[in-house]
C-alpha cells in the first residue's frame, strides 16, 4: 500500500506541468524511501529525472515497492480540480489498476475524491549514473527562463560558453543574433538572487532551443536553477524540491 | 550546422 500526503497541492501541480509536455506517461516508482520517475521525451534528446523524497511528504508509507504508470495528461486534469493550498493525498494498493487522489479543504469541510486509471507502461531506462562536471552554474531560475525565451526568437540553437568568471548564453539565426552573459554575484540579502559559476575546464555547448522551453517549464518549482555542463555530454538542469529534486538531462547539439 | 544528439549516444540502456 502506498499512501502519500502533501501539504499542498501546488506542489504535486507544479512538477506535473513541468513535465507533461515532455513525456506523456512515466512510470513512478515508489519505495519506502519515496517516489521516483525516470522518462525520456519521444524524440529521446531530454531525459527527466524526479526524486520526491519521503520527507517531502506530511505523511509517507509505502509497505512495496509498487510502480504506478500514469498519463500525466489525465493526472494534471485531475489535480487541476484541487485548489493549490488543499492537502492531497495519493494512494494506490499493492496491485492496484487505479491511483486514488483526494484534495482536502484547509477551510471548509470538504473532502474530493477522485480515480486515475493507471497504465502498463514498458520503457527503456538509461543508466545516467553519477557524471563528471566541468562547469556549475547556479542562478535564478526565473533569469534563466527569460535568457531561453529572449534566445530563442533567434535560433533554434542556444550556445552556452562557460569561462572562470562569466557564462556566455549565445544565439545566432538568419534574423541577427543575441548574447547575454552572466558573473557571479554575491547578494547577502536576497540569496536567491545570487549567481554562482564553478569551473575546472571552460565550456562550450550548444543545445536545442525547444527543448530548453520544455525545461523551463520547471520554473516554479524553485527560485534556483543549478546547471552542469561537461564537455562533449548532456547538460543537466537541476531544479530542487524541498526533499528531493527534477532534473532534465538534455543531449547537446554537436558539429557535423 | 550542429546536428542533435540523443541521450542513448551518451548513457547505455539499462
Amino acid at each position: 500500500m502506498l499512501e502519500g500526503k502533501f501539504e499542498e497541492a501546488s506542489l504535486l501541480k507544479k512538477i506535473v506541468e513541468a513535465m507533461k509536455d515532455c513525456v506523456s506517461s512515466c512510470n513512478f516508482n515508489c519505495t519506502e524511501n519515496g517516489i521516483s520517475v525516470q522518462a525520456v521525451d519521444n524524440s529521446r534528446v531530454l531525459l527527466i529525472s524526479l526524486l520526491i523524497e519521503k520527507d517531502t511528504f506530511e505523511e509517507y508509507r509505502c509497505d512495496r515497492n509498487i510502480t504506478l504508470g500514469v498519463g500525466l495528461g489525465s493526472l494534471s486534469k485531475i489535480i487541476g480540480n484541487g485548489a493549490n493550498s488543499d492537502y492531497l493525498t495519493i494512494s494506490a494498493d499493492d496491485d492496484a489498476d487505479k491511483l486514488n487522489i483526494i484534495f482536502e479543504d484547509k477551510v471548509k469541510d470538504k473532502i474530493s475524491e477522485y480515480n486515475l486509471k493507471l497504465l502498463d507502461i514498458d520503457a527503456d531506462l538509461l543508466d545516467v549514473g553519477p557524471m563528471d562536471t566541468d562547469a556549475t552554474i547556479t542562478l535564478p531560475s526565473a533569469d534563466f527562463a527569460k535568457i531561453c525565451k529572449d534566445m530563442k526568437v533567434l535560433s533554434e540553437s542556444l550556445q552556452i560558453i562557460v569561462t572562470k568568471d562569466s557564462a556566455l548564453f549565445q544565439s545566432v539565426g538568419d534574423i541577427g543574433t543575441g548574447n547575454i552573459v552572466i558573473r557571479p554575484k554575491t547578494d547577502i540579502d536576497h540569496p536567491e538572487e545570487s549567481v554562482t559559476i564553478s569551473l575546472d575546464k571552460p565550456i562550450d555547448l550548444s543545445f536545442g532551443s525547444k527543448y530548453l522551453s520544455d525545461i523551463i517549464k520547471a520554473t516554479s518549482l524553485s527560485q534556483k536553477v543549478t546547471i552542469k555542463l561537461t564537455d562533449q555530454s548532456p547538460g543537466v538542469f537541476e531544479y530542487k524540491l524541498p526533499s528531493g529534486y527534477l532534473r532534465f538531462y538534455l543531449a547537446p547539439k554537436f558539429d557535423e | 550546422f550542429k546536428k542533435q544528439k540523443i541521450l542513448s549516444d551518451f548513457f547505455p540502456t539499462k
